[in-house]
């Protein structure tokens, strides 16, 4: 919360653009700014009109440099944007950096993040030290289309304006916390010597050589990823990375997604039956992929790439009773299962299970 | 051994980087003496301390590396702690 606890009287705010950048389609900056409100009218009692000619609660403008409020702006990068308490004159007032490279999707700031942000200070809010918050202070790119407003933001802004008159409470995304007991994963792979850890929009990333576990989002490295990745594995031989969500999969050569991703799953061999694959992992011995799919299991021969005859057979049949399989990877010839927040080490020589840990035993905790 | 021009050069501007981003966001004073070795801990250091347990990181007081990381990125305006008016 700002210091004072500052909030507006009413509940009908009326905001203004006074001014566009060149850099965007006016539409779409009108667009990306009924967006930002609506974040926020969504999950309290707020609403806010646009006025064209006259004195608004929220003045929303793009400015330059030294533009007469003590708070300079310092050209590209930097500082993107800031925004007033609520209050008179200047109070709940946007401004934007307009030597930015302000975008509608991924490339340069996105506006609709950096605005729906600022908004959050025109309505009182102050900085959240939660990573995953939008109130968050560094600027972190999550595709519009998939934003949700966090519970933290959330928390917020109701303690100071309450809660939505909707019926049905609006939640948010939590932030995972590597040493939380109830953490479960989507997916997870080996990468160039590292482990990924995906969980919605989130990746926890683990190098060997370092204790503390790294939360970053999926968008800071691969912005053309979507959120909730459902499968993936490392095929060592080739420094690739496979990533899958419902029917298609993305290639990772390095660090960087290869042109011409996303292809359909058929390519791989799975029948139009298999609307999603749920965890796998490379064999680096054999050279054969495992897939699991609801009780099932695949295998993909690497080399011939195509599906071996005779599968799908039925996980129990090889795997022992680990039952549906969230995530899977291999690590020094065992393959590690992940099933909610229980983790199963697999030797595939003796085919048998040969320990059992909690999800987030990788995590030093 | 003495430091290299450009090792002195890199630590101007680490320093500059530092003191700018604690004045704006933590509110350290421009006034402060960060090099005058007085009975209470550097004000610099302190102001430091507070942004790295901000965002989490390793509180050293130190512009370490992932200090210097979460500095350099693009974020908002407005400070992190205190009043902005």
């Amino acid at each position: 919360f700002t210091a004072g606890n500052p909030k507006w009287k009413r509940n009908n705010l009326t905001y203004r653009i006074l001014n566009y950048t060149p850099k965007m389609r006016q539409a779409d900056v009108d667009k990306a700014i009924q967006k930002a409100l609506s974040v926020w009218s969504n999950v309290t009692p707020l609403t806010f009109r646009k006025v064209e000619d006259k004195e608004a609660d929220i003045m929303i403008s793009f400015a330059y440099r030294d533009h007469q409020d003590n708070s300079p702006f310092d050209g590209p990068n930097g500082q993107l944007a800031h925004a007033f308490q609520p209050g008179e004159g200047i109070g709940g007032d946007v401004h934007l950096d307009e030597e930015e490279a302000w975008t509608k999707d991924g490339r340069g700031y996105n506006l609709f993040i950096v605005i729906a942000h600022e908004l959050g200070h025109s309505l009182g809010l102050s900085h959240s030290n939660d990573p995953g918050a939008l109130m968050y202070p560094t600027y972190s790119y999550t595709d519009p289309n998939e934003f949700l407003l966090p519970q933290d933001d959330i928390d917020g802004i109701q303690a100071i304006y309450g809660q939505s008159n909707d019926a049905v409470q609006p939640t948010g995304p939590i932030t995972p916390q590597a040493c939380d007991p109830n953490l479960t994963f989507d997916a997870i792979t080996t990468l160039r010597g590292e482990k990924i850890f995906f969980k919605g929009r989130y990746m926890l990333r683990k190098h060997p050589a370092r204790t503390e576990t790294e939360l970053n989002f999926i968008s800071l490295f691969w912005p053309k990823l979507p959120s909730g990745i459902q499968a993936a594995y490392e095929n060592v031989e080739r420094d690739e990375v496979l990533l899958f969500k419902e029917d298609k999969y993305w290639v990772l050569r390095g660090y960087d997604i290869a042109p011409g991703y996303p292809k359909p799953i058929y390519r791989l061999g799975f029948p139009k039956t298999v609307k999603r694959v749920n965890a796998a992992y490379n064999d680096e011995t054999t050279g054969k992929t495992y897939f699991f799919t609801a009780d099932r299991y695949w295998r993909y021969d690497e080399n011939k790439k195509s599906m071996d005859h005779g599968y799908p057979k039925k996980i129990v049949s090889k795997f022992g009773k680990i039952g549906r399989v969230d995530a899977a990877f291999q690590k020094d010839g065992y393959v590690y299962f992940f099933r909610g927040t229980t983790q199963f080490q697999f030797d595939p020589h003796t085919k048998r299970i040969v320990r059992q840990m909690k999800s987030i035993s990788w995590f030093n905790c | 051994f003495p430091v290299a021009p450009e090792e002195a050069e890199d630590e101007g501007k680490t320093l500059q980087l530092v003191e700018n981003y604690l004045q704006n966001f933590y509110n350290l004073q421009k006034d402060h003496q960060p090099h005058l070795r007085n009975k209470d801990e550097n004000p610099l250091a302190a102001k430091l301390k507070e942004m790295q347990a901000f965002f989490g990181l390793e509180v050293t007081g130190k512009p370490d590396l992932d200090t210097l990381e979460i500095m350099k990125k693009p974020r908002c305006g407005i400070p992190d702690i205190g009043q902005y008016v």
